[in-house]
């Protein structure tokens, strides 16, 4: 029988190694986390969500999802550390703690299920023409089939599914996508939603529709600001960060946007490390690094979300 | 499995906006041609394309036509893809 204890957290798995890891890590610490299905995706497989949570009902809770973009393997591995760090820190860091006991913390680990099997299974460097027949032509070329998490037509977004900021035929017609929002939506107490993506190295905040700033501006860029100085200090990573418009491009329809208008005031998504050496193939060496300065920034944002109530 | 063996992945830094609009016009190319792993997006950002080896020559002289600054950054895709299964291979072993 395997447990969590010989699972390598510093290498790249497969999605049966990951679904089976979740098992185990729920079986291990069941006291404080559960796991949710919350739907399932285009080829049928499941989407699975880590719950952690101290008990009682209706606590604000805090959304961090990886592996949109499903070549991005660094953003997985990085959720898997992560979410084993929640556990072995809980009782130990103040700050997790406290955090825990007040909101529940959900962390969707492969967002994207069927282009990540999809990339290990066929084609791990990119390629686009790595397509099979599908209800729409391309829709499961894997690594980029939910492009950057469109949820609504618009300008960042695009009608042919052959790109990479696909938005679907309807908006939240991706299952993926229509099982984030449905969850998220029905359970109406989050209050901090995280994206991670790689590798640009960045932390950014509403809007990416537009170049106007949002009305808690100042707020987002004195956490972002924050959350990137403590993800330093950790290896020495610097990270550019801002809003989405004004630090990446104008952008219309992406996540975080479509979580601050929602009500998720601290909406943030993360570009994680760039060696400039390796691209989505970042080695398995760097993942703990990564992971253990991405839960430095974390940390921050959530600690401050905790301590800012609304 | 595909085979990236000479496929490489080129960083180009465009100077302004007039050479970004000509790496958006390779975003035009057919993906097996070059597939940007980072897009344009503004001139103070990377943009990373993987470039098959079959193209590189062309995509090269184009970047060197145009006075466009890049440099190599994976040699060879196939190299680091094969490290890649080796290790997790490896981690399966143990």
């Amino acid at each position: 029988e395997r447990s969590t204890s010989s699972f390598s957290y510093s290498s790249y798995h497969t999605l049966e190694e990951i679904y089976s890891w979740i098992d185990n890590f729920v079986t291990e610490h069941s006291d404080i986390v559960s796991k949710i299905q919350i739907g399932n995706s285009f080829e049928n497989r499941s989407i699975l969500v880590l719950k952690f949570s101290t008990g009682g009902s209706r606590h604000p809770a805090i959304w961090i999802d990886t592996g949109i973009h499903s070549r991005e393997w660094i953003t997985h591995a990085t959720g898997i550390w992560t979410a084993n760090k929640i556990v072995s820190d809980y009782g130990k860091d103040r700050v997790l703690t406290d955090i825990l006991k007040a909101m529940d913390i959900f962390i969707e680990l492969v967002t994207n299920p069927d282009g990540f099997a999809f990339t290990h299974s066929m084609v791990r460097a990119p390629g686009k023409d790595g397509r099979r027949g599908s209800r729409h032509l391309c829709r499961t070329w894997g690594f980029d089939s939910l492009g950057g998490f469109i949820l609504l037509p618009g300008n960042g977004s695009n009608s042919n599914p052959c790109s990479e900021t696909y938005h679907g035929p309807s908006p939240q017609s991706e299952p993926e996508v229509a099982a984030i929002v449905n969850f998220i939506t029905a359970h109406g107490n989050f209050k901090a939603l995280i994206s991670i993506h790689s590798y640009s190295q960045m932390l950014m905040y509403p809007y990416g529709r537009s170049l106007e700033p949002v009305s808690n501006q100042r707020e987002l860029y004195d956490l972002a600001k924050d959350a990137v100085e403590a993800l330093y200090k950790v290896h020495g990573i610097e990270y550019f960060f801002g809003s989405i418009s004004t630090t990446l491009y104008v952008a219309s329809g992406i996540t975080v946007d479509w979580a601050y208008d929602s009500g998720i005031k601290y909406a943030f998504s993360f570009e994680l490390r760039d060696t400039g050496r390796y691209g989505f193939l970042l080695p398995a060496t760097q993942i703990i690094p990564t992971a253990q300065e991405t839960w430095m920034a974390l940390r921050t944002i959530m600690e401050h979300t905790l301590n800012h109530p609304y | 499995q595909m085979n990236f063996t000479g496929d490489q992945v080129l960083r180009v830094l465009a100077k302004d906006e007039k050479q970004l609009s000509l790496l958006r016009d390779l975003e035009g190319l057919k993906p097996q041609k070059v597939d940007f792993w980072r897009g344009p997006a503004r001139p103070s950002l990377p943009v990373d394309m993987r470039v098959p080896f079959s193209e590189l020559k062309y995509i090269k002289a184009y970047l060197e036509s145009h006075g466009l600054a890049y440099s190599i950054m994976i040699k060879d895709i196939q190299v680091l893809l094969d490290e890649e299964r080796e290790a997790m291979a490896k981690s399966r072993r143990l």
